[in-house]
């Protein structure tokens, strides 16, 4: 699963 | 990090400050759709709630601020200090058939349900079809001008350099999040048929009409 902090784009 | 993620920023980057520099240096926003520029202001502000949440990089904060200043500045440019040179007669597009359509698709296929992530992934359906306003302003008006073009080949860029971000990224890292990787390919599918007009018309020096 995909968290926040996994969003490591913009 | 990569050198394609990279460049994909810088794209973006260069996209904002052009389409704002034009706007302040010409004191018009003719030919720029005003609800294009408000969608992606909601694309930022949904996206970059998490400025408040989480911690990944300076550089991803100080991206982030970027953005979202950029983004608001140029909506009060278009819609208050130069607001009489907004082509708004051309500006037809219905954005409530892009919102709506955006946010049911974020609550049906999400990868955790949260508020955040639901905002998140909402931010990622709508910017893959913000620049349809846009899009259809050209096409209704005929043409673009030079820098207005620049700004919109820069833009398309981005989504398109970021999809070899997300290959190289699965080799190197097992990274895949198909939810924006779907959203980046409709993204850059958009823009085709504009790349396409760019590369044969403006790189040659010529004006953007359509015929």
């Amino acid at each position: 699963p995909v968290t926040d902090a996994e969003h490591d784009e913009l | 990090m990569n050198i394609f993620r990279l460049s994909g920023d810088l794209s973006h980057l260069l996209a904002i400050l052009l389409l704002l520099v034009k706007i302040w240096k010409t004191r018009s926003c003719a030919g720029i759709s005003g609800k294009s520029q408000i969608l992606f202001a909601i694309v930022y502000t949904t996206r970059y709630l998490d400025l408040f949440t989480s911690f990944v990089s300076v550089y991803n904060s100080f991206m982030k601020v970027v953005f979202l200043t950029a983004s608001y500045g140029t909506l009060y440019l278009m819609f208050f200090k130069f607001k009489p040179t907004y082509d708004h007669n051309h500006d037809s597009f219905r954005i409530l058939y892009l919102i709506i359509p955006s946010l049911v698709l974020s609550f049906i296929i999400v990868h955790v349900y949260t508020v955040m992530e639901i905002l998140w992934t909402y931010s990622i359906y709508l910017e893959a079809v913000a620049i349809m306003p846009q899009l259809f302003m050209v096409s209704r008006t005929g043409e673009a001008e030079t820098i207005t073009s620049h700004y919109l080949f820069a833009l398309g860029s981005y989504r398109a350099l970021y999809i070899l971000n997300w290959i190289y990224r699965y080799y190197t890292e097992d990274f895949l999040d198909m939810i924006v990787i779907i959203a980046g390919i409709v993204q850059t599918i958009l823009y085709c048929d504009f790349f396409y007009l760019y590369i044969t018309k403006v790189l040659k020096g010529k004006r953007l009409s359509l015929p």
